[in-house]
Parts: structure tokens; C-alpha cells; sequence
């Protein structure tokens, strides 16, 4: 795992709790906006399950910490977006909070229903995000979230050892999470893969 | 192998990518002038691994330099490649993949890894 410059991360005290927002006018239409709730809450909550910190939805988008949108090209960041492929989305390091997806990729939550080739799974990318919107940069190792590149029609969701022990070591660990599950979980699927 | 009465379906995306086409560069090392190189050398220098050249007016040249050796290897490094400072298939497919916008390396310079 590696930290951004300075090793930045958000202090809102102990028990710390981010809220987050989704752009009221920078949304995508054919996914609805249920749908995307849901798959950003269940890509928080596994960061939550492993560190002291809580993540809560708000509905005022400029007074969130974590503001999410969907945007094309030039968006005014300096970061314009390229189109289709290339790179999908970007997010800055605390307590910035900016979390800005590209508008032009083909953004999937259910490849049975998405046959386009060029399909990224939304759920993924959102988990690397909150990486980074965390405080983590780009770790070397494939397996993990934090690794920078996604196939297309591709999953990565599920934290691994290294995702989890670069963010531990900012925030503290979460007193109801164990190793051993996650040990157990990496286990089954190494033999799953035959590795 | 393809029998009689086997069809093949070839699906045509509806969506033109618009992603860098950079296969051309397969199998380049360092001494190679390939036309177009000077575009790689800036994919380099978006996620962090080439400085914009000093000397030359702000233009990367396509020539495969020490320079950009360098920058290859620091990438092969990162992505958990073979380490061979040449452009082979294994790196190229990586370039080409899609991903995070976020510089893999000018914000962790004090980064911790193991």
C-alpha cells in the first residue's frame, strides 16, 4: 500500500462519522439513482467495516465531505476526462473529498444486463475511490482494490489484506473487525483459484 | 477449429473507444525513433513516471531514451511487471487497460510500501 504526499487523512475526532453527497445535476440516467445509492453504500460500508469511521448519505451536496458526480471531459479540476476507456474516474486525497466519475464509460451494475464490451463495474470503481478518498494511493499489488488499472467487465470489490492494513495503519482498526475472517475469506478464494 | 454448423458471433461494440491505440510500440527499447513515441512519453508523464523534458521546448521527442528507460522500469516496478525496461506485450496490455486518473507516483513520493 502507499499514502499520498504528507500522508494526509480526515481527524473529525474519535468516533468520526464522513457524510457524503451525490451531484444534484451530475448523474448518469440509465442506471437509477436507487440503484447507484445502493452501490456506493455497500462500497463505504466495507470500508467501514474495517476502520473507525462511519459513512453516512446526506442530501446537501455542498455541505458533504464526500461529494460524488458523474462528469465528461473538461469538468474545471484540471483533470479533464478523456472518453470512452482511458481513465474512468478520479478522486482526491483528504479532506478534499472531490469524487468525480467519467460520464462517457459505459458504467454497469449487472453485466447480464450491460453486453456492452467496454462496461466498467460501478461497484468497483467505487471502492478504489474511496481509497483514495481515504488517504490511500496506488498499491503495486494486483489483487488489491487500491492496484490503479480495471479490466473492463471486470469485479473488484472485496477488500484484501493490503487495502486493509494501509488504511488501518491511518485510521485504526475497526474494533469489530477480525483478520482471521478476512485471512479465512482470502484462503477460500485462493483455493477457489487454485493458487 | 470450427466445424460445420458452428457460428460464430462476433459482437461489434456500439461505442467508439477512444482510448490510446499504443500496441504499434510493442517490442520498442531503448534506441528506437518511433513516429508517435512522444505520445506514450506524455501517457508517462500524466500518471507520474517522466518530468516534462527541460531542453527541448517542452516537446518529448520519440526517441525511446535513458530517459524514458528509466520511466518504463519505474512503471513495470509499480504494476508488479516483469522488469525489463523494453515495451514488451505484458506492459503494453497494461498501458492499454483502462484506469484510476490519479498519478501513480508524483503524490507518493514518501510513500509507504511493502
Amino acid at each position: 500500500f502507499a499514502y499520498f504526499y504528507g500522508r494526509p487523512r480526515w481527524d473529525h475526532g474519535s468516533s468520526m462519522t464522513l457524510t457524503y453527497a451525490f451531484s444534484p445535476t451530475d448523474m448518469i440516467d440509465y442506471i437509477s439513482l436507487s440503484e447507484i445509492k445502493t452501490v456506493f453504500k455497500r462500497s463505504f460500508s466495507r470500508w467501514a467495516s474495517v476502520i473507525p469511521v462511519n459513512f453516512t448519505e446526506i442530501d446537501d451536496y455542498p455541505s458533504a465531505n464526500i461529494k460524488i458526480g458523474f462528469f465528461k471531459g473538461d469538468h474545471g479540476d484540471g483533470q479533464p476526462f478523456d472518453g470512452v476507456l482511458g481513465v474512468l474516474a478520479h478522486a482526491f486525497s483528504p479532506e478534499n473529498g472531490r469524487f468525480h466519475l467519467d460520464e462517457d464509460e459505459t458504467w454497469a451494475i449487472d453485466f447480464e444486463k450491460v453486453k456492452s464490451k467496454t462496461a466498467i463495474d460501478l461497484e468497483s470503481v467505487a471502492t478504489h475511490e474511496i481509497g483514495h478518498i481515504l488517504g490511500l494511493a496506488h498499491s503495486s499489488i494486483k489483487e488489491a482494490v487500491m492496484y490503479p488499472s480495471l479490466k473492463p467487465r471486470s469485479k473488484k470489490v472485496n477488500l484484501k489484506l493490503d487495502d486493509v492494513e494501509g488504511v488501518q495503519a491511518l485510521y485504526g482498526s475497526n474494533p469489530n473487525f477480525k483478520y482471521s475472517s478476512l485471512l479465512a475469506y482470502e484462503n477460500s478464494y485462493n483455493k477457489a483459484i487454485n493458487l | 477449429r470450427i466445424t460445420p454448423g458452428q457460428v460464430t458471433v462476433i459482437t461489434i461494440d456500439d461505442q467508439n473507444a477512444t482510448w490510446y491505440n499504443f500496441t504499434r510500440f510493442k517490442d520498442a527499447e531503448k534506441g528506437c525513433h518511433i513516429s508517435g513515441m512522444s505520445e506514450l512519453k506524455k501517457y508517462f508523464q500524466r500518471f507520474g513516471y517522466l518530468s516534462i523534458p527541460n531542453n527541448q521546448n517542452d516537446n518529448f521527442t520519440d526517441v525511446f531514451d535513458a530517459q524514458f528507460e528509466s520511466a518504463v522500469i519505474l512503471y513495470q516496478q509499480k504494476f508488479g511487471l516483469p522488469v525489463t525496461g523494453k515495451l514488451d506485450s505484458e506492459t503494453i496490455s497494461t498501458i492499454m487497460s483502462p484506469r484510476c486518473g490519479v498519478s501513480d507516483t508524483e503524490s507518493t513520493i514518501h510513500a509507504t510500501n511493502h
